[in-house]
């Protein structure tokens, strides 16, 4: 379902040019649940980013259901960003100015989902990350935990069928994390949504169905779940 | 060295109140690495704003030092801020159009410590966190691990006697957050600094002198390490 060609992403400052991916080829299967680890400034959040269209590799392609991101117009990268791939941020990147439901909503919006839906359903995912009686907090009246639920709640929002989560556990405690792992473990098993998360959390390993190391930008082994 | 009596914060929304704190009297020693553990949202990064003094109490005192923080004018406040607490904050805070190297030093400019010498604690502590080749990246130029160590860095500028660690390995590889922790460890052990670690990271658990359990507000036990 998503597959990657020869990516490399270099960043030039000046003089100088940081190369935060290597040559990276990965083939990501439907309904898989891939765990991607590695060093911190290893290459995972470029990675996702690639994936996730967000950003475009300095050479090499990535490959959506078999189509060239690189081939995409704006309206058709729009509708994948909005209906096909949701994306669960390291750092949150929740809107200060809304509250947690309209955050969580806005997916909808974009979507064309009626109001009333909308908010129907960021209620109930509020709910299900737990945090039903915050709906209306900031981000600024939230914990560290607490946004970065509200990330993973909004990126389900629209029903994605690719979710890319990077370090969704990071700021959550162990029965929280559990949780949370829980929850994407039902949406890959009950709902076959494929979920490439980027973790430093060993608890993501036993739901995972292939681990991926990736060191300085280049993918150093793979290991699947039954020989683990 | 810190000491908290019947603390209590509460958050005011519309006709709403949220009590993030609810009585913690907490009494931390000089030189001590204690921990601090407990559910998303129990009121971790809350007890800390107290006690770093960026936030003012409902009610109760915060002592650091048998001095009442309450009683002290913003001068005296500055000063506490800038020589005696280092501050790791969850979210990292850091200035984004300043480059790593600048966060870090900005602590010794308000110091008053010269250019070069400022300069110089920058480069040497950005190393010590393994980013001595990121010194001139601003933060959107860098992972979030990497954000993550910078915020750390700029805590230590200015050899502060007292350090709040709010998640400091939330954003780490195992190997990354295990040096992060040595570094706070060597720096209790050897420099005598009293480091007061809110976390989820139960590899924290083996450094930690003592841990407290936090729920709903409130202080449900606290282990010490000999017990465990
Ligand atoms: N805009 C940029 N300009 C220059 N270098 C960058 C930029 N963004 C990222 N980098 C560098 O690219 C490398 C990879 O960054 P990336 O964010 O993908 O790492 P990561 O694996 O997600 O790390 P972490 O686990 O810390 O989140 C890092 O060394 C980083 O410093
Ligand atoms: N400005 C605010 N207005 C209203 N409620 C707030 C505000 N700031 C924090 N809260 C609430 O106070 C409670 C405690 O928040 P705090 O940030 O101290 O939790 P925490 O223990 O640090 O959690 P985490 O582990 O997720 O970082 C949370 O339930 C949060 O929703
Ligand atoms: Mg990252
Ligand atoms: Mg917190």
């Amino acid at each position: 379902i998503v597959r990657t060609k020869g990516l490399i992403k270099e960043y030039t400052m000046g003089d100088q040019t940081v190369r935060a991916l290597n040559g990276v080829d990965l083939d990501i299967y439907e309904g898989e649940y891939i765990s991607i680890m590695g060093p911190s400034g290893s290459g995972k959040s470029t990675l996702f980013n690639a994936i996730g269209g967000l950003d475009r590799p300095t050479s090499g392609s990535v490959f959506i259901n078999d189509v060239d991101m690189a081939q995409l117009d704006a309206q058709e990268l729009a509708y994948l960003r909005c209906h096909t791939i949701g994306y669960i941020f390291q750092t949150f990147n929740l809107i200060p100015v809304m509250t947690a439901l309209e955050n969580v909503t806005l997916p909808t919006v974009f979507a064309g989902m009626p109001t009333d839906d909308g908010i129907e359903r960021g209620i109930e995912l509020l709910n299900i990350v737990g945090l039903g009686e915050r709906l209306h907090h900031k981000p600024s009246e939230l914990s560290g935990g607490q946004q970065q639920r509200v990330a993973i709640a909004r990126s389900l929002a629209n029903n994605p069928s690719i979710i890319l989560a990077d370090e969704p556990t990071g700021n959550l405690d162990l029965k929280t994390g559990t949780e949370i792992i829980e929850l994407l473990k039902r949406l890959n098993k009950e709902q076959g949504v494929t979920i490439i998360s980027a973790t430093h959390d060993l608890k993501m390993l036993d739901v995972s169905d292939r681990i991926v190391y990736i060191r300085d930008g280049k993918i150093a082994k793979i290991d699947e779940r039954k020989d683990l």
